[in-house]
């Protein structure tokens, strides 16, 4: 289940981008 | 005279604050790209119901295309997989175990 980590880490940096 | 003491102090200035009207949150068509046609959280209604569905799924692998289809009855797959894919780019959720299941990032 390392890809949900690696996942869930590039939705939070899309979230995070996106929220500007 | 003791009219100096605090008088004024929140009477009769609040007429530039404006409330909050949201027009057009019940209207959506499936159209996103601009500013309007947006509910609380920059989203759509759609994507706010699929949203809160893959939140209110405790699994860690998440929640299925298909788990979401049958809690969305009146929800087209194609709609539920626009909003998920949406969602998706704009980080708030992301697939686990493969491209079906999904889960929130901003789930607390």
């Amino acid at each position: 289940l390392d890809r949900i980590a690696r996942n869930k880490r590039a939705a939070l940096e899309r979230l995070a981008s996106a929220q500007t | 005279s003791k009219s100096q003491t605090m008088s004024g102090v929140g009477v009769g200035m609040s007429s530039n604050v404006k409330p909050m009207t949201r027009p057009g949150m019940e209207s959506m068509g499936g159209s996103y790209g601009g500013a309007s046609d947006m509910a609380n959280n920059g989203l759509s209604a759609n994507q706010n119901q699929v949203l809160s569905l893959i939140r209110g799924c405790p699994d860690a692998q998440g929640i299925s295309i298909q788990d979401l289809k049958q809690r969305l009855g009146t929800m087209s797959l194609a709609v539920i997989k626009q909003a998920v894919e949406f969602l998706s780019n704009e980080g708030h959720i992301f697939s686990t175990i493969d491209e079906d299941h999904f889960k929130s990032t901003d789930s607390d």
